[in-house]
Parts: structure tokens; C-alpha cells; sequence
């Protein structure tokens, strides 16, 4: 509008590929960060204080202590971020889900014991088959190969667990760590995952990790 | 909605992707990788305003007609954005929390002419 176009998009169109493309980014840039109310990018992210992990992880065993009893007996020595959850493809009755492990954490971080938590509505004619199924990545491209398939009967609402320690553990070698998840039900049957999308019904991993033990030489 | 081919010259969405990777702002942003920005370019004469397909919706149309009738018709009718999307992010903030939030109408989808 400045340069006397009368629409908001001839202006773009009017200039060079290469200012063109400058100018989008600018305009993306501000855009997002207009939007997220920030003045500029935050500075590079610093784990948080280790007093405060410490008082966190307390705060949470305390409340799901009830929950999910036994877990998080003691406060854990890993860095967070952990892992990041994605909800990939997905049909009327499966869905797959990715847990991506940052590639830093997986280098330094011993995974002792994982276990996947899947919430199931109440079926409400019986028991619900389910099948679950650990997808790796495989050698060469995207295809994905079954590491292992499990099948659960969720007979009423609540938590079910799988141990995924050994699929997270294989994992840690490669380059990119993501563990697939692949939920299926019989067609017919919903989806397999809750249909509210409710944030404290997704599923979930806990790991129980720790950091790995440098080897060290003495020389006398 | 159209999507721009090679040579386009009606209003169409073309397609503009902001890789995060790109810009240097991977370190905050944890996901997505990159932003689907796209945006509405090409040409609206006047004739392609108000036609089903390529206007907003009936009242676009509606209105194209009572524009075109009146002295107002000559100023022509712009490319926009007729349908968007909520762009999900999730990123640490000044803080270092961790923050997963929706901003609407982030990514342009369709496109059409006023």
C-alpha cells in the first residue's frame, strides 16, 4: 500500500525473486513473533535450575502418586527436553504416534526402564481389542519395520501400560531417535485414541534414565 | 481455491514454505520444523470477482454484483485469503518453559477475489 498498490499482494508480486523471498521471511518473522507477543526470538533456552527440576518432580510425584503408585520414587538426573510427542497418519480406526528423543539427551542418557501409557475409553460392548505396534525406522528411506506387536484387550476405561524399554534402548544408537507407535483397532470401533483430545489423556512415555558414566584413565 | 502453476497469472495461493532450520531459529522452536506460510497472488479483474469457486461465498458474490453496478466498480477487487488455518507451535519462551500454544489464521489454504 505504501508503494501505491492498490492490493496488499501486487506489491509482493512486483518485486525480484531474490527480495521477494527476503521480504516473505521478514514478513513470517514478524508475524509469528507479533502474534506470540514477544519483542524479539528468546535467547537460546537454559535447563532449568536443578533445584527447581528437583522441587517439580516432587510436586509431580506427589500428585500422581495416587495415580500411578510407585512411580517416580526418586527425583531423576535427566534433562529435559526428553522426548517431544507427534500425533502422525492417522485413519478412523489407527493412528500413529511419534516420540521424537532429543539427539543430545539420547547421547548422554542411559534409558533404564520405558513404559508407554495408553488411556482407553470405556468400550461399553465388551472388551476392546487393541493392537499396538513399535514401527523402527528401517535401514535405508522411511519405510518403518515392525519391532514388535502387542495385542491388548482394554476391558473399561483406564490406563494401560507396555513396557517399550527395549525399543527406546535400540533407539539411542541412531541419529535421529523416534520411536513410532502405531495404534490399531477392529474397523468399526473408533478411534484409538480419546475423541475429547484432552491433553491429560494423550499418551505418554516415562522413562526412567540416567546419565551415562564417563570412563576414565588413571596413570600413575 | 487455485493453487499457482507455473505461469499463473489469475489470483491463486502460492505456496511459501519458512524453514525454521533456515532462519536460525531451530533452537527455540522445537516443532513444527517450519511454517507453511503461503500467500494469495494473480491477478482479479473484475469479471472473476463474485464467481462460485473463486469468491468467499455468497455475499462476496452478492456484493460483487451491487459493486459492479456502481461508480466503485472501477477500483477492482484484491487477491486474499479466503480460508485459513492455526499455525501449532511448540517452543521455549524467555523463560525456558516450554510452551505449546494455537495461533489462528496462520496459513492460507485457499485464496480468492474480493
Amino acid at each position: 500500500a505504501a508503494q501505491g498498490w492498490p492490493c496488499p499482494a501486487c506489491g509482493v508480486a512486483a518485486l525480484s525473486p531474490g527480495a521477494q523471498r527476503d521480504a516473505l521471511l521478514a514478513l513470517a518473522k514478524q508475524n509469528i513473533l507479533a502474534k506470540l507477543r514477544l519483542p524479539a526470538r528468546p535467547s537460546a533456552p537454559r535447563p532449568p535450575a536443578r533445584g527447581a527440576l528437583l522441587t517439580a518432580l516432587r510436586r509431580m510425584r506427589a500428585q500422581r502418586s495416587a495415580a500411578f503408585p510407585g512411580m517416580l520414587r526418586s527425583p531423576l538426573p535427566f534433562t529435559p527436553p526428553l522426548l517431544v510427542l507427534r500425533a502422525g497418519s492417522s485413519t478412523s480406526h489407527s493412528a500413529r504416534l511419534h516420540f521424537r528423543f532429543s539427539q543430545e539427551v539420547a547421547g548422554s542418557t542411559e534409558i533404564l526402564r520405558a513404559t508407554l501409557y495408553l488411556w482407553w475409553a470405556a468400550p461399553g460392548r465388551g472388551a476392546r481389542p487393541v493392537t499396538v505396534r513399535l514401527l523402527q525406522p528401517g535401514p535405508a528411506g522411511p519405510d518403518v519395520t515392525v519391532a514388535s506387536e502387542t495385542r491388548l484387550e482394554a476391558q473399561s476405561s483406564g490406563w494401560t501400560t507396555l513396557d517399550v524399554g527395549a525399543a527406546v534402548r535400540s533407539l539411542f544408537g541412531q541419529d535421529a531417535p523416534r520411536l513410532t507407535v502405531e495404534l490399531e483397532v477392529p474397523e468399526g470401533w473408533g478411534s484409538p485414541l480419546p475423541s475429547n483430545h484432552s491433553d491429560s489423556h494423550w499418551p505418554f512415555v516415562v522413562a526412567r534414565a540416567r546419565a551415562r558414566k564417563s570412563h576414565r584413565l588413571h596413570r600413575r | 481455491g487455485v493453487d499457482c502453476g507455473a505461469g499463473s497469472r489469475m489470483c491463486c495461493r502460492q505456496e511459501f514454505f519458512v524453514d525454521f532450520k533456515e532462519i536460525g531459529w531451530e533452537d527455540w522452536i522445537i516443532q513444527p520444523e517450519g511454517y507453511h506460510m503461503n500467500y494469495c497472488a494473480g491477478l482479479c479483474p473484475l469479471h472473476v470477482a463474485g464467481i462460485p469457486g473463486l469468491a468467499a461465498s455468497f455475499h462476496t458474490a452478492v456484493l460483487n454484483r451491487v459493486k459492479a453496478a456502481s461508480a466503485a466498480a472501477a477500483v477492482g477487487s484484491c487477491c486474499v485469503p479466503t480460508q485459513r488455518r492455526p499455525l501449532s507451535l511448540l517452543y521455549y519462551d524467555r523463560d525456558s518453559n516450554i510452551v505449546k500454544t494455537d495461533i489462528p489464521d496462520m496459513i492460507v489454504d485457499s485464496c480468492g477475489c474480493t
